[in-house]
């Protein structure tokens, strides 16, 4: 299944 | 701002892809890209301190290089899990017909999403080398046409338009960069549409521009985001 590695949040 | 950096990177994977098109041995490859990306975004939250944060996965079995977004507008928190493919040579992206384990990548993007409430999508890196095509594409964005060296466009969408005649055919970079609703967009429409339209308008702005059957997304609170797992 798909499996994120990398979480990139960007707060406005 | 976080505009002005997304520009600068779409436009340095633009020169980046040219630069090894026009060398027979110099190649570059989308987990590059994607790995200078990730560490570009954990570079600009450390020294210029806008609102960025870089997680990693804590599972070890997580080795590939798939991202998630995660936006955050007035406490709330929208996901956008994101697969990358690289504009080939001969002009398709052919990554996108990969399959794991007999099914396609794009479907398993799919269900993830469906499964917990994201907003699917691909993310482009692109160089295109057709003059007349890029100059109209340019100019309908009124941006430089380097700016879509990274554009985003709805997995939904994508699946879509993968089926010819029952057939998976991979499509070109003109195929998704048309000026019409369910276009890419570029890379740094991610934030202009967030910051001026709000998460919600967002959504919408991005369905109508993409697929308007999109199951919309959740929006989270910062107390329902899921960080189990997550360095």
């Amino acid at each position: 299944s798909f499996a994120p590695r990398y979480r990139l949040v960007f707060s406005a | 701002t976080l505009t002005d950096w997304l520009r600068y990177q779409a436009i340095t994977v633009w020169d980046r892809i040219a630069f090894c098109r026009r060398q027979p041995h110099t190649q570059v490859f989308e987990t590059t890209l994607t790995q200078n990306l990730v560490f570009q975004f954990y570079q600009l939250g450390k020294r210029a301190r806008l609102g960025v944060t870089v997680y990693e996965s804590a599972h070890e079995r997580r080795n590939g290089n798939d991202l998630e977004l995660v936006f955050e507008v007035d406490n709330r928190w929208l996901h956008v899990p994101c697969q990358c493919k690289i504009l080939h040579q001969h002009n398709r992206y052919g990554g996108i017909n990969h399959q794991v384990q007999g099914q396609l990548q794009l479907d398993l993007l799919l269900e993830y999403a469906t499964r917990t409430g994201g907003l699917p999508v691909y993310l482009l890196y692109n160089h295109y080398s057709d003059p007349t095509f890029n100059e109209s594409l340019s100019e309908h964005w009124k941006i430089p046409i380097e700016e879509f060296g990274c554009s985003f466009i709805s997995a939904r969408y994508l699946k879509e338009q993968l089926f010819i005649d029952g057939r998976i055919k991979a499509p070109s970079f003109s195929d998704l960069h048309r000026p019409h609703d369910q276009s890419a967009l570029p890379f740094s429409a991610l934030t202009t549409l967030l910051t001026q339209n709000g998460i919600h308008q967002f959504i919408h702005r991005y369905q109508t521009n993409t697929h308007p059957t999109d199951t919309p997304p959740a929006v989270f609170l910062r107390n329902e985001l899921d960080i189990d797992g997550w360095d």
